[in-house]
């Protein structure tokens, strides 16, 4: 038996949005770690991993590890029948074929069930290293994804290049060029900016730089790498669940896109670099 | 021309 009681029904509808246009059909593992999943685009370059504590859920039990085979968009489609302030319930039997899905608006006083039919999906687990990366980079989600947008409309791929006191993104197409580049903002940086514009007299002004770019770079060596800004573009659609979005690169590696999901784990995109030839 | 390599030729199976 697995049963999965989130309270923050729309947390789910997020995950769900964030994934259901890079990947068709995926095996959701239940365990009693947590739910989760790993899959491939149908393409075999990009990956999302989710991860789902049980210890975020308000109740979760799962006596037997249990896989569900679902389709994503048929999945996406029942959780939009949930608000987004509904409790929305997981449950499946063990050699069951159904998932249920179990909403409940906040005065209890609606509750819906959807059957959705699981299916038989034949997939490869990919083994990910746990690996010390080059470079790390944390910003602003919102920023990220309106980088990735921008220089979407000038070319196809993005090169990023992290040094230790900024990242820039650049990108050449047909029209032009672009570069945009975000430099570091320690948080020494934003102490002293605050200090500063306090003993100016200045309101709120100090917090341009600590809400603007707010990018934080940790570096072991500068690396520059490029990607195809379409699949960016589609991780970007996990942009609601965190405020901040987390790269990690490394030479000639696929790039990490991690998203945090307060209280409860992550989704975590990988996409393989474009490489010379 | 720039190639992209398939997941799998960076990481193994599990």
């Amino acid at each position: 038996m697995f049963e999965a009681r989130i309270l923050q029904g729309s947390i789910l509808k997020k995950v769900l949005e964030s994934i259901k246009d890079l990947v068709t059909d995926a095996n959701f593992e239940c365990t009693a770690n947590g739910f989760a999943l790993q899959a491939m685009d149908s393409s075999h370059v990009s990956l999302v991993a989710l991860m789902l504590r049980s210890t975020g859920f308000d109740h979760y039990r799962c006596d037997r590890d249990v896989t569900m085979g679902m389709n994503l968009l048929n999945m996406s489609k029942m959780l939009k029948c949930a608000d987004n302030d509904d409790t929305i319930t997981m449950k499946a039997d063990d050699a069951g074929d159904v998932v249920t899905f179990m909403f409940e608006n906040p005065k209890a006083d609606k509750i819906s069930d959807f059957q959705m039919k699981l299916m038989d999906i034949d997939t490869e687990h990919l083994g990910i290293p746990d690996t010390e990366y080059e470079a790390t980079v944390k910003m602003s989600s919102n920023e990220f994804q309106r980088i990735c947008r921008d220089l979407s409309s000038i070319g196809d791929t993005v090169t990023i290049a992290v040094t230790k006191d900024s990242v820039k993104f650049t990108t050449s197409g047909d029209i032009g060029e672009a570069n945009i580049t975000c430099r570091r903002t320690s948080d020494g940086d934003m102490k002293e900016e605050k200090v500063k514009t306090e003993e100016d007299g200045e309101k709120v002004h100090n917090t341009k730089s600590s809400e603007g770019q707010n990018v934080d770079i940790d570096l072991q060596e500068p690396v520059t790498l490029t990607f195809a800004l379409r699949y960016l573009n589609s991780f970007c659609k996990a942009t609601s669940l965190c405020e901040n979005v987390r790269l990690q690169l490394s030479k000639e590696l696929p790039v990490v896109v991690q998203y945090l999901i307060e209280d409860m784990g992550y989704v975590r995109f990988y996409l393989a670099p474009k490489i010379e030839e | 021309v720039a190639s992209q390599n398939r997941l799998e030729s960076f990481f193994g199976a599990a």
